[in-house]
């Protein structure tokens, strides 16, 4: 690290945080991402009611090589760290993928007319992790 | 996928599944694996509507019936009572309840007894569908929903008479169906503004729903004077209004894999202890109607 400071001397002194910030906190690591659409964009507002605007998010990003706590992965997901790096690299790394979700309430017209309130499982991403 | 092999529509679930003999066609990513197959759902049913409904062949979709706009406005609201701005479930709605139906009667019966409404004695004819009730969907309340028009005066006291009968088809009599039981109850309700009185008839329909009957045809007489006899008002001048036929409105369980389970998120919070416990009994009203629960409700917001 000490190299490391010595040869960014251009930085000028007051943005000193943001320079060691990258090392506190890695760039491009995996994490949950915004993503709003409305369905009328999918032109399904003829028979989607309700909500407007549905946000899905997603999940995106590097996984770093030694998951910790932090994302709550569990400890396959190190060994899979280590079968890819030391064993058979045809298998692939772990994934950032979506660990929680939450359930979104849609209103609908059916084809006979009828209208239908339902509650569904899983429909918002709400949290990331790598495995 | 919708262009390599057929699918059809598995009839108790009413979801899609493969038929086995070409389930190999089907992309390797949709195949479940073989003990699975049997009956059990390949997609939700909004994702349904993708495998359906690709852009190339919406606009080729038959057109949909559109629904009558108080209905429209009246689940507009539940909706707005049910879910957040985002469109998420309300979390501290105690209701049992995952999916709310709700049908209009077909529009042949409404057309065919269209002047039946007029006069201060109402008797109609209803003809309920209720195909898109699915196996899975299990009824927790049914309500008949009506809506008066404005020429009831606002905050009038008014009581009613119901006369409520189903018909069954004998399809033996090609003449008229027979009754085959009825139930009769007075109701005494204010008009507010906003216009809508839900009759609970739960206890009446439950025999024929569970029995999975497609189709409900009811005869209702409806009889309303303004006053209320427990006031000992005298029940005087019958109201002539307008009633527009009843909508049948089902609170459902669906306890297939794809509906939110609000059960199972709150075990999940009690599990994980970061989260705010919460009292619920499930002893409470399947629409989460006023009762102890909100006041336990409310100490429980205010001890967190």
């Amino acid at each position: 690290r000490d190299e490391n400071l010595k040869e960014a001397p251009a930085t000028p002194p007051y943005n000193l945080s943001e320079y060691f910030k990258q090392f506190l906190f890695p760039q491009n690591e995996c994490e949950l991402h915004n993503f709003r659409l409305s369905f009328s964009q999918l032109k399904w507002d003829r028979w989607i009611i309700a909500p407007h605007r549905y946000s899905p998010q997603y999940c995106k990003g590097d996984c770093p090589r030694v998951v910790g706590h932090r994302y709550g992965s569990p400890v396959h997901t190190m060994v899979q760290n280590i079968i890819y790096e030391k064993l058979d690299s045809t298998v692939p790394k772990p994934s950032c993928v979506p660990a929680e979700y939450s359930p979104l309430s849609v209103l609908t017209i059916e084809p006979d007319g009828s209208i239908v309130y339902k509650e569904y499982e899983d429909m918002i991403a709400t949290k990331c992790t790598c495995r | 996928p919708h262009s390599r092999g057929r699918v059809v529509s598995d009839k108790t679930s009413g979801l899609l599944v493969a038929p086995e003999d070409n389930i190999s066609e089907l992309n390797p990513l949709l195949r479940l694996p073989k003990g699975m197959r049997r009956g059990y759902a390949l997609l939700p049913p909004l994702l349904k509507v993708l495998s359906d409904r690709g852009p190339q062949n919406w606009e080729s979709e038959a057109p949909r019936l559109q629904p009558d706009s108080r209905a429209l406005r009246y689940m507009k609201r539940l909706y707005k009572m049910s879910a957040t701005k985002e469109g998420i479930p309300k979390a501290n709605k105690s209701h049992l309840y995952n999916t709310v139906r709700l049908f209009t009667p077909c529009s042949e019966c409404k057309h065919r007894h269209g002047d039946l409404m007029k006069g201060d004695v109402h008797s109609v004819d209803l003809l309920f569908n209720l195909d898109r009730v699915t196996a899975l969907e299990h009824l927790l309340k049914s309500v008949l929903l009506y809506s008066f028009d404005t020429s009831v005066p606002i905050s009038s006291s008014i009581t009613c008479m119901c006369h409520l009968s189903v018909k069954e088809h004998d399809f033996s009599s090609q003449v008229c169906p027979s009754i085959s039981h009825a139930i009769a109850f007075s109701l005494h309700f204010e008009v507010r503004k906003r216009k809508w009185v839900e009759l609970d008839v739960t206890s009446f329909l439950q025999p024929l729903i569970a029995t999975k009957r497609r189709n409900i045809h009811m005869a209702v007489n409806f009889t309303c004077l303004m006053g209320d006899p427990q006031q000992n008002t005298k029940l005087e001048n019958p109201i002539n209004m307008a009633l527009v036929p009843p909508s049948l409105l089902l609170y459902l369980n669906d306890t297939s894999e794809q509906a939110y389970h609000r059960w199972n998120s709150l075990r999940h919070r009690r599990k994980n202890p970061m989260w705010p416990r919460q009292r619920n009994s499930l002893l409470v009203d399947p629409t989460g109607g006023k009762g102890k629960e909100n006041s336990q409700g409310k100490r429980a917001s205010r001890r967190r």
